[in-house]
């Protein structure tokens, strides 16, 4: 199946979107 | 009864797998044999996607201010943090050995590096912990299949670059069948 790679930076950034409020 | 799988939310980042996050503890003056150890396994929850990741982190304690003999266990879903389990009595792990003060920053290296799949090993990770123990922590990184040197070498190279530790860093490789065999727990 398709790969989904996240870097570091990227996973830090999700942490801050409101989503995750 | 095993619970449902949980599925990423709308807008969230799906992960590449689910992962179930377990924590234990071990009980002064207890023995440990596989039995104590299964029972003091506790799920802390399961996760699909990046945003429900960080819910789980943001309410746990940080594991350099976890007190005594504790382990936090990021796995797979399914993947029972134990060497028994199917998907690890083939396997081994590599062992970190960290100097107190460096555990949470080096669990949280790890284990991004392990959710946004940096490794590029397939199937092969199955799970990291971090054990904090009194004189120092110890970060481990399991894999399927201890057997295949190719995987666990190119697994041990991006562990060492995503933890970005001193190059003098010992790093070592346990075959699961050996800690069986040893019995030795940390």
């Amino acid at each position: 199946g398709t790969k989904i790679f996240y870097d570091r930076h990227f996973l830090l950034k999700c942490r801050n979107s409101p989503l995750t409020k | 009864p095993p619970r449902p799988s949980p599925k990423p939310g709308p807008g969230e980042h799906p992960l590449q797998f689910n992962y179930s996050l377990w924590f234990s503890r071990k009980s002064p003056g207890k023995h440990s044999t596989a039995t104590s150890y299964d029972q003091n396994l506790k799920l802390v929850g399961t996760f699909a996607s990046v945003e429900q990741f960080w819910k789980y982190y943001a309410h746990i304690v940080r594991p350099s201010d976890l007190t005594g003999h504790s382990d936090y266990h990021l796995f797979k879903e399914g993947i029972r943090p134990m060497w028994e389990d199917s998907a690890n009595n083939k396997g081994g792990k590599w062992i970190v050995r960290l100097k107190k003060g460096l555990a949470s920053r080096c669990w949280e290296n790890l284990i991004l590096a392990m959710l946004g799949e940096q490794f590029m090993v397939g199937e092969e990770i199955c799970g990291a912990v971090i054990s904090i123990r009194y004189q120092e922590d110890i970060l481990s990184l399991w894999n399927r299949t201890a057997s295949d040197q190719q995987t666990t070498s190119r697994i041990r190279d991006t562990l060492k670059r995503v933890l970005n530790l001193p190059p003098n860093t010992i790093m070592e490789y346990k075959t699961h069948n050996d800690s069986i065999k040893d019995n030795s727990s940390f």
